[in-house]
């Protein structure tokens, strides 16, 4: 491996990152895939973490732009140089540029040029990283058509990264099922909202503490899907988990690689199903379970093994009611209930959400069930419903459970 | 097949833009020394050569055009 002259490095372990613009080649959310694996793949070798900025000056600026596009190395058309990366520095130090006359695709073509492996290569330079003339690193100049579905380091690559950064820190692991008692006592009673003083928040459930990212709290923040995982309350939003736990009082941001790399990002919806230790999560018409980190065997599968309807495509939202050990999956301005004892959809389904959670709107983007309580998340507000009196209580910032 | 007069001298000019880019080369456009000029060009052809694992003869052969036109990086593999 080598590195630049004077050996830049981000003097730093948190570095931002920010895609200024996508090639038409590939889904915007494949290219945001993409890139979040190629960060991860680094982030995993060192104590580097990397947060994505979706405004204003981030530490690595990633962009596609053809010939000449302001800096002093034109791209050349199509083949030839592919893409190019600045070490750490201001400015353009870090930026990484792609050659958009390239054809990019998501998956190793011989008519194209595997977006992940070459950003995976460019990064190695916005963190410091030459080239290596060791075949077959990540660091080789040379565009090497691999099969990226395991990707994973070179030696050569690992011992070069960790030369500037050092190995990564202990990674923090899952809490395992022998939890103490879930919530703490001075939670509210499940079923008796009433005796809730309206100052009381129950998504605050730790000790205020400022968050550590300021997209944290911005205001316009969606989710694609939540869920509770042992005791855990997960926000996924395209390649990235929020993960809030009652035991520690920060809000951890990972990849959802890096929990389940071999599941797809992009999550529509997700629930737990918390007396069998699993977790659902569907995309498009197919669904995984997980318990833990482990993928189920036997899945993906179609969501129409539940029961949907050939004309239903994907789900909007799921959560299940540990009380009633039912499951509701809404579409659209309908939902279905689902019995997790018989595993069958109930008869009379599907309904109209306006008929049985008024003031509820929909497309519900995530649902969650906690304290009691269900909360409809719909764009950057949620809905706060007593499921028995199937009545709104009040609204609220989707992101308010991120101590804001 | 013998290599065309023409062809040799695309070759040429592509090899002189790849090492000009990646190896640091430096045309030294007003030399009065051509063969000086060549010899640069052939100790920047052995540095790419050895860098890639080639067989190190400074000359501009098959493979090492080969080589020159596999889609890569655009940063220089060697810095002054």
């Amino acid at each position: 491996y080598s590195t630049f002259p004077l050996r830049p490095t981000w003097k730093k372990e948190d570095v931002t990152y920010r895609i200024l613009n996508y090639t038409p080649d590939m889904l915007q959310a494949d290219v945001d895939e993409a890139i979040a694996r190629a960060f991860q793949l680094w982030s995993s070798v060192t104590p580097l973490r990397f947060t994505r900025l979706y405004s204003g000056q981030a530490d690595i600026m990633i962009s596609f732009a053809a010939g000449f596009h302001g800096d002093f190395y034109s791209f050349d058309g199509p083949g030839g140089t592919l893409a190019h990366a600045y070490p750490p520095g201001g400015g353009l130090g870090g930026d990484a540029h792609f050659d958009e006359d390239e054809n990019w695709t998501k998956f190793t073509t011989y008519n194209g040029f595997n977006l992940f492996l070459v950003a995976a290569h460019e990064l190695g330079h916005s963190l410091g990283l030459g080239h290596s003339n060791v075949f077959g690193s990540l660091m080789y100049p040379v565009y090497m058509a691999t099969d990226t579905r395991y990707y994973q380091l070179h030696q050569d690559d690992i011992d070069g990264i960790q030369a500037l950064y050092g190995p990564p820190r202990e990674s923090p692991v899952l809490p395992t099922k022998a939890l103490p008692p879930q919530e703490p006592t001075e939670m509210i009673p499940a079923g008796a909202p009433t005796q809730m003083s309206p100052r009381e928040d129950p998504t605050e459930m730790t000790p205020s503490k400022p968050p550590q990212r300021p997209e944290d709290c911005d205001p316009h923040l969606t989710f694609d899907a939540i869920t509770t995982l042992r005791g855990e309350t997960l926000f996924f939003k395209g390649s990235y988990v929020w993960r809030k736990s009652p035991y520690f009082s920060e809000i951890e941001h990972d990849t959802i690689f890096s929990f389940w790399p071999s599941l797809i990002a992009g999550f529509d919806a997700a629930y737990e199903v918390d007396n069998k230790d699993r977790v659902l999560f569907f995309k498009d018409n197919q669904y995984w379970a997980v318990s833990g980190y482990r993928i189920d065997s036997g899945f993906p599968k179609p969501i129409h093994y539940l029961g949907f309807p050939t004309s239903v495509g994907k789900i909007d939202a799921a959560v299940h009611d540990q009380n009633t050990k039912r499951t509701y999956f809404f579409v659209g301005n309908k939902y279905w209930s689902f019995n997790e004892n018989t595993q069958s959809m109930e008869r009379g389904y599907p309904r109209k959400i306006a008929a049985d959670f008024q003031g509820v709107p929909h497309p519900i983007d995530a649902a969650l069930q906690k304290n009691g309580y269900f909360y409809f998340f719909h764009g950057s507000n949620q809905y706060e419903v007593d499921m028995k009196k199937k009545k709104l209580i009040r609204i609220m910032k989707s992101n308010s459970w991120f101590n804001c | 097949f013998p290599v065309s007069q023409e062809k040799e001298k695309e070759d040429m000019q592509f090899a002189k833009k790849y090492l000009e880019n990646f190896y640091d080369f430096k045309e030294e456009k007003h030399s009065l020394f051509k063969s000086k000029d060549l010899n640069h060009m052939a100790d920047k052809i052995r540095e790419m050569q050895s860098f890639f694992g080639l067989e190190v003869t400074g000359e501009l052969n098959h493979k090492t055009m080969d080589m020159m036109k596999q889609p890569r990086c655009g940063m220089p593999d060697v810095r002054s």
